[in-house]
């Protein structure tokens, strides 16, 4: 069973792309095939692995608009057992086209089931809000990840997106299953700590047990074209990420 | 002539909804009267001043569904000289709501113009996308204030924000400029200089001179409720905020 987790958060800044890259090649180094996909319209996913996400082709912007395409013909190699499918010059009109189409919601997940690559896992990044993009994503999936910085107001936003959630599930996605939430960017403020008491309060047996902690070398490898495992292996967020990959791939076993 | 700011960038995370807080409550303390819009589902702004965006009404909500109400009916005083316009319990839905009205875009910009209170500034607070909210806030704007948070891949954003802003200026709104670019978090990143030099090439004197240190009272003053020129005077941040509050009102005088 291929496993399709959908990383979302409509709070902008938490930390989903660095989420997908680093948790990403964490599994790819663990030995599962990989494939992210790319629903940010600023490409910042693309344009860490060294891609153009205006250029290359074809693109997420391909598959959503036409429904011959797969994402194994999109995915591009970038490492070993880690493809990337790009953004694509204009997500954002594509997201407007796209409005129109009868399967609107469904596009994605199509693409993802047509695939002849067979990947154990696929990772979506999705843009900072509850559009149709991250819409897709959500339908495509059977597990959403939620970053959450470790800040005040942190939590705020999760409430809304978790309705969304449960609407898609009931409506479109019965598969779609909470992963989790996991903290990140934690110490970036002085009460991290008595937020994340309060996520075991509220996510409860949901809140994962790896934390992602604010360390500039995630901030900084993507300057590199290099995931922080990469760019500064033993780093303090190049650890975390790689026990997430480790706890993500035992519940998920 | 009253001045209408919108604090714009699709890019999460960057400091709009800092900015707009403590700018507004700066220009306040410098004697102007100022009104401060909050246009983000989350309602981060609104709760930074203690109010409950799901409770508080009328709010933004009322504001955008129901054409007689006026930017003066909703907006409540916080601080001397400072108002307040809560967000509401469900902007989203007041969004999907809008997309069917004829006059879509230009019902905050009605709002503004109708209202009885004289306000100097008004600093319209936005989500991290260009949908029709932000879409309402660039229509009724005067001036368009962009925060970029000093990290690689910051500027990836602006280009297809500030295509977004052309398009809306040539078809609906041409009193709009752009009053400019702000650093926003500078220092985060180890390359924030390096950062910062590459936006002077790009932005020339769009670029502000006044740059908002990463500063962690920034980010905690709100969880007392309070901005940080009052949560901690002397901060960085504070002091930055002020200086940025002297360079608007001297570009705008
Ligand atoms: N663990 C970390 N430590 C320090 N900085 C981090 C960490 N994780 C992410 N960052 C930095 O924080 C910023 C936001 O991260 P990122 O872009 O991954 O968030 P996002 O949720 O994808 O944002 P958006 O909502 O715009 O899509 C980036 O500059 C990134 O480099
Ligand atoms: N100068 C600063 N120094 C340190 N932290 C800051 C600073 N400015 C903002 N922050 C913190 O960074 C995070 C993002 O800031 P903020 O919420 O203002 O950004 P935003 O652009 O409004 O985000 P969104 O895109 O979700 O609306 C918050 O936790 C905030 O407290
Ligand atoms: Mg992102
Ligand atoms: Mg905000």
């Amino acid at each position: 069973m291929r496993r399709v987790i959908a990383v979302a958060n409509q709070k902008g800044g938490v930390g989903k792309t660095t989420t997908v890259v680093n948790l990403g090649a964490a599994l790819a180094d663990l030995g599962y095939r990989v494939a992210l996909i790319d629903l940010d319209s600023q490409g910042a996913m693309t344009v860490s692995f060294g891609l153009n996400p205006y250029t290359t082709k074809p693109s997420m912007v391909n598959l959503l608009l036409n429904k011959d395409i797969a994402l194994s013909d999109v995915a591009k190699s970038v490492a070993e057992r880690l493809q990337v499918a790009p953004a694509g010059s204009d997500l954002l009109s594509a997201e407007y086209r796209l409005l129109k189409q009868p399967d609107r919601t469904t596009r994605l997940r199509d693409a993802i089931e047509k695939s002849r690559d067979d990947v154990d896992y696929v990772l979506i990044d999705t843009p900072p809000n509850l559009g149709l993009l991250t819409v897709n994503g959500l339908v495509a999936a059977n597990q959403l990840l939620i970053p959450v910085k470790t800040e005040y107001l942190a939590m705020r936003g999760v409430r809304p997106l978790l309705e969304s959630v449960w609407l898609i599930r009931d409506r479109i996605n019965p598969d779609l299953q909470l992963l989790g939430v996991v903290p990140t960017m934690h110490g970036a403020s002085p009460n991290a700590d008595a937020i994340v008491s309060e996520m075991s309060k509220v996510f409860r047996n949901k809140l994962l047990k790896s934390t992602i902690p604010m360390d500039e070398a995630a901030a900084v490898a993507p300057a590199s074209r290099q995931t922080v495992l990469d760019y500064r292996p033993a780093s303090r967020a190049a650890v975390a990420y790689r026990e997430l990959a480790k706890e993500v791939s035992d519940v998920l076993r």
